[in-house]
């Protein structure tokens, strides 16, 4: 057989020391694809909405430049007179919109933090805010779960939704943390 | 040098000036009323009376732009990212607004050629700044002023506007003048920045999809060959630390986004990338060789019996922008080779092959892989020309007995090891999507298989095909056809040879990729 | 094998490393709500 790298013994210290060097797996065996943030199933073409080299994930609506007529861009007079962001002052609707368009941004803890005080729960493994139906008490509730039927917010159809679920409460997040971040609104308290 | 006095705080007055109206919410649509301002003030200071002047006022601009960004980027104190990026940007976006109105403006529409010519002459003081920085400052070079100059004025010369679009093709061309020059090799520290510019959507919509006649394509192939010498040294020696691995996995992500929208621009510029993907960057190079016109797609290479030479695409030779032949280099070594190929003499032409081939007596680098791939390729097409000149088509009786052939097994038996492992790489790189070449190819590296004199030369041919198929997807069509049949098909009698069993790991790879094979 | 030149080439690409491109160097300034990614649960929708 061969003897030098050239050949299958070559190829298999090759393999060998990959299983060790994570450096040479990236080379050798290469990475899955699919784990780079791009939708290669999807029929439309990813460019349109490809965030460069670096994006882990696609851009968000918000961050692709479409020409618009004037008149729908914010005038420079009136930016420095909008009312600053305050997302105790919003609806919930609104408060869903910025939870599920600003996804990795600190938005998104704000708008989770502001459901939360208005007793809404994020179920982390079904991924879904729910929150109390009004004056529908739990049908069964212990230490560790209650079930009965509460609202859901469901994305699809963007309204609440009424539904039954057993509710364990360690997979119900708690309050999210204020984020570690310099106020982010201009002149927001 | 020689700037008329006063030229330097003229300067600064008309940019602060500008940045001010640029700001106002006076400054009216597209900036028109502020552009209409300061153009008069340009002109009451004098900038506008000679090229000259208008060069060494951008000169002095840009300079200002950039050392104020380098003040605020080194007095960040209480500054988050994004207030210190604001901060500049404040004054970067309306530096571009001005380059850019001056761009749209100057000269009488139609006429681009004053138009494009001050852009580029902007574009060029703005990457002599850059160079002249990135030389000074070293690693303590900030890519973020030259970055956001060049995007901004990028999708600003990008705007659907009737005297932009007139000029769409000369600005993109400038820009790829400029990306080029500023390629990673010259500037490594702009080099994040760079790929950054040309993986941005804009440019790639506009260099792939927008411009007519695939008039980009060139150029842009060019960008990603720059990206690839750059990455090249590294990935050869696996010098994979966390800066490289993230310009690779950058790279891998633009090749996706190619491999997904634009799969005919990877399959006209296969062999260019090829030539420069290192031998060891086998999924990337998968993931080039892996692209297929999107109006032929391939057959599935698992359904059982597919006949090949039954696929009517077989027969068609696929579109390389490449001159290959032209990089058979040197001419006489050229009229050679086509004296042989006409004539199967002088004998010696053969045998002499193997030391024309080698380039240095350097491990690692013996051979001259460029000739190697070129002349591969050359061969195999003229070899498919004078088969199909007889109206027939590539298969195993036709390969055989001729001059084509003769050169190809003088590389498969003359050759060490070294050369016989890039002899077989430049084949299995033209393993794709159906179409001539492939179908060729397929032949005879089966060919070479079967009537191998040494079993060396069958693992070398193993080797070279399982290692392209061991690594995450994506798997190039003509690689799984060629693979399948050289493990199914019983003349070969595979099972039998000693490397398929030479090691628990390997015997195991083996079952395995015959197993996702069967 | 690895010039001098290489080597030159890859301390300058690490300085830069430790600055790379945010997303918005790309896009247009948006003082009014400015993107600031965070590393929001992973259990949040991130796209």
């Amino acid at each position: 057989m061969v003897a030098d790298q050239f050949g299958m013994v070559g190829f298999l210290s090759f393999i060998r020391t990959a299983e060790t060097d994570q450096n040479i797996v990236q080379l050798a065996q290469g990475s899955d694809l699919t784990t780079l943030g791009l939708n290669l199933k999807s029929p439309e073409n990813q460019y349109l909405t490809f965030g460069g080299a670096w994006a882990e994930t696609p851009c968000r609506a918000q961050d692709i430049d479409f020409y618009v007529p004037r008149e729908y861009l914010t005038n420079g007079v009136t930016r420095e007179k909008l009312a600053q962001i305050s997302l105790s002052r919003y609806g919930e609707d609104l408060l869903f919109h910025i939870f599920y368009m600003n996804a990795g941004d600190v938005l998104q803890i704000m708008a989770a933090r502001e459901l939360y005080n208005r007793d809404w729960r994020f179920l982390k493994e079904d991924r879904v805010w729910i929150t109390r139906a009004p004056g529908v008490p739990p049908i069964e509730k212990t230490s560790a779960y209650e079930r009965g039927t509460y609202y859901y917010f469901d994305v699809q159809s963007w309204r609440k939704v009424a539904k039954e679920f057993q509710v364990e409460y360690e997979k119900l997040e708690d309050r999210p943390e204020r984020p570690q971040y310099p106020s982010i609104f201009p002149g927001s308290q | 040098f020689d700037d008329p006095p006063g030229l330097q705080e003229k300067t600064e007055f008309l940019l602060r000036e500008w940045v001010q109206l640029y700001h106002a919410p006076s400054s009216g649509r597209e900036s028109t009323k502020a552009f209409s301002q300061i153009v008069y003030q340009m002109n009451m200071q004098g900038i506008l009376k000679t090229d000259d002047l208008i060069t060494r006022f951008f000169r002095h601009a840009t300079q200002m732009c950039v050392d104020m960004c380098y003040r605020t980027l080194n007095d960040q104190a209480a500054m988050t990212p994004t207030m210190v990026r604001n901060k500049c940007f404040r004054t970067l976006d309306a530096f571009v607004r001005l380059i850019a109105l001056l761009v749209k403006h100057s000269g009488e529409s139609p006429n681009a050629v004053s138009k494009i010519n001050l852009l580029n002459k902007v574009l060029g003081i703005v990457t002599g700044v850059l160079l002249q920085d990135h030389e000074i400052r070293k690693t303590e070079f900030q890519q973020l002023p030259y970055h956001r100059i060049f995007i901004m004025l990028l999708l600003e010369l990008n705007a659907p506007d009737p005297v932009l679009e007139a000029i769409n093709f000369q600005v993109l061309t400038a820009f790829c003048n400029v990306l080029h020059i500023l390629r990673p090799e010259k500037a490594p520290a702009f080099a994040y920045a760079w790929l950054d510019i040309v993986s941005h959507r804009v440019f790639i919509g506009r260099m792939l999809a927008v411009t007519p006649q695939h008039k980009g394509w060139g150029p842009y192939a060019q960008l990603l060959i720059d990206l690839f010498n750059f990455l090249s040294p590294f990935l050869r020696n696996a010098e994979l630390a966390k800066p490289i691995t993230i310009l690779y996995r950058g790279c891998l992500r633009v090749l996706l986004v190619l491999l997904h929208d634009f799969p005919e621009f990877l399959c006209d510029y296969h062999y260019n990338f090829c030539d420069v993907i290192p031998p060891n960057c086998i999924q990337m190079r998968n993931l080039v060789l892996s692209a297929f016109p999107r109006n032929l797609p391939p057959p599935d290479p698992f359904a059982g019996k597919l006949q090949v030479d039954m696929i009517p695409e077989i027969r068609q030779a696929p579109m390389i922008q490449t001159n290959y032949a032209s990089l058979i280099q040197p001419p006489s070594f050229k009229n050679e080779l086509d004296t042989y190929l006409n004539t199967r003499t002088p004998v010696t032409f053969v045998t002499d092959l193997r030391s024309t081939l080698q380039a240095s007596a350097e491990p690692g680098c013996r051979y001259n892989i460029q000739l190697m791939n070129a002349l591969v390729l050359y061969v195999g097409t003229e070899a498919i020309a004078a088969i199909q000149a007889k109206g027939l088509q590539p298969n195993k009786q036709t390969i055989t007995h001729s001059s084509h052939m003769d050169i190809f097994q003088s590389l498969a038996v003359d050759t060490d090891t070294e050369g016989r492992y890039l002899f077989l790489n430049a084949i299995a790189n033209q393993l794709r999507y159906p179409n001539s070449h492939t179908n060729y190819f397929l032949h005879l590296i089966l060919y070479l298989f079967a009537e191998a004199n040494t079993p060396a030369i069958q693992e070398q041919i193993t080797r070279v095909l399982l290692e392209r198929l061991i690594v995450n997807r994506p798997h190039p069509w003509g690689l799984l056809i060629t693979f399948i049949e050289l493990i199914k098909n019983p003349t070969f009698d595979f099972w039998s040879h000693e490397f398929v069993h030479c090691a628990p790991e390997i015997e195991k790879l083996f079952d395995s990729v015959a197993r996702s094979c069967a | 094998p690895m010039t001098k030149e290489h080597d030159y080439q890859y301390q300058m690409l690490q300085a830069a490393f430790y600055h790379m491109p945010h997303p918005s160097d790309s896009e247009r300034l948006r003082s009014y709500l400015p993107r600031n990614p965070y590393p929001t649960p992973p259990y949040y929708p991130q796209v």
